[in-house]
């Protein structure tokens, strides 16, 4: 057997090939420069790829992440060890710029699974991870998206644009259809 | 939503996913991607990530599921995974991805698309949406 890998995202159409490829790269060439049996090295590596899918503004996470009913973001994430088990995950982030790392420093530096809102932000400041004003996330795009969903009452799914040129019956629930 | 499953060339599998959650969500709901078994799990069979409707994945458990009916029912990931989307989700509200510890990869949905990249070590890669 070898490596694989695999990744999801949402992003405009016109940018889906060069985000994907960007990313995808990342982790063939972490993966083929670290061959060595070593889980953890592996999993370093996985979790900067997360990273770079955060740090993009066309990924519903990190900087780019949608908006709640009052404007703000709140992130979430998860991290796994198949091998071992080990896990963290975090909610209601709202300054963590990586909320994966931080995830990861829930696995490895404490003896609990999960950590939310006022106790996750405390225990980033805490580590020391790196923090920025929560309109940092905030784009444009993400404010005419709640505009919208606002306007149609519902709550959507992060990517909607392109759901008009699939040969597909709208659903009644107004709910874009797009992972 | 965005994820990422790996396996190295030892079989060591791992998750990760981060989102931004819903557009117009509550303020103070939890989706699927923090939960354990939910929408993020791995262990020596396989490694998962979902995106799409958290309510939906929460119910349905996917990422766990998928696990178990590799663990207890000997399904390959892609039985699995076929059986957790098709029919254990309803239409229009999941997508996954997924690797086994034997360099098997999924990505299966039942919305119109899913953004999704993958690549293994004797060369093959794909990038798709629908």
């Amino acid at each position: 057997m070898g490596w694989a890998i695999a990744l999801h995202g949402d992003i405009p159409r016109e940018l889906r090939e060069s985000c994907l490829h960007r990313c995808l790269g990342i982790a063939i060439d972490a993966l083929n420069s670290h061959k060595s049996p070593l889980d953890v090295v592996e999993l370093v590596l996985l979790f900067s790829f997360v990273r770079e899918l955060e740090n993009d503004p066309h990924f519903n996470a990190g900087k780019g992440s949608v908006l709640t009913n009052n404007g703000t973001v709140e992130m979430e994430a998860c991290i796994m060890d198949g091998s071992t088990k080990n896990c963290g995950a975090v909610s209601g982030l709202t300054t963590v710029v990586n909320a994966v790392s931080l995830a990861r420093l829930v696995m490895e530096r404490t003896p609990h699974i999960y950590l939310a809102f006022e106790g996750a932000e405390a225990f980033a400041r805490e580590q020391g991870v790196e923090t920025v004003d929560s309109s940092h996330f905030i784009t444009p795009q993400n404010i005419e998206r709640l505009k919208q969903a606002k306007a149609a009452n519902s709550v959507q799914v992060d990517y909607t644009q392109p759901i008009s040129i699939v040969d597909e019956p709208p659903v009644p629930n107004g709910d874009s259809q797009i992972g | 939503t965005v994820g990422c499953v790996a396996v190295d060339s030892s079989g060591n599998l791992a998750a990760a996913t981060s989102t931004g959650g819903l557009v117009n969500k509550m303020v103070g709901r939890i989706g699927d991607t923090p939960l354990v078994g939910a929408g993020t799990y791995a262990n020596k069979f396989c490694a998962v990530s979902c995106t799409g409707k958290g309510e939906e994945i929460i119910r349905a458990t996917v990422a766990r599921d998928v696990a178990a009916l590799m663990e207890y029912k000997g399904l390959t990931l892609k039985e699995a995974t076929d059986y957790v989307i098709k029919e254990s989700t309803p239409k229009g509200t999941t997508g996954l991805i997924a690797v086994s510890a034997t360099g098997e990869v999924v990505t299966p949905f039942n919305t119109t698309g899913m953004f999704r990249a993958c690549a293994t070590q004797d060369g093959k890669t794909q990038i798709g949406i629908w």
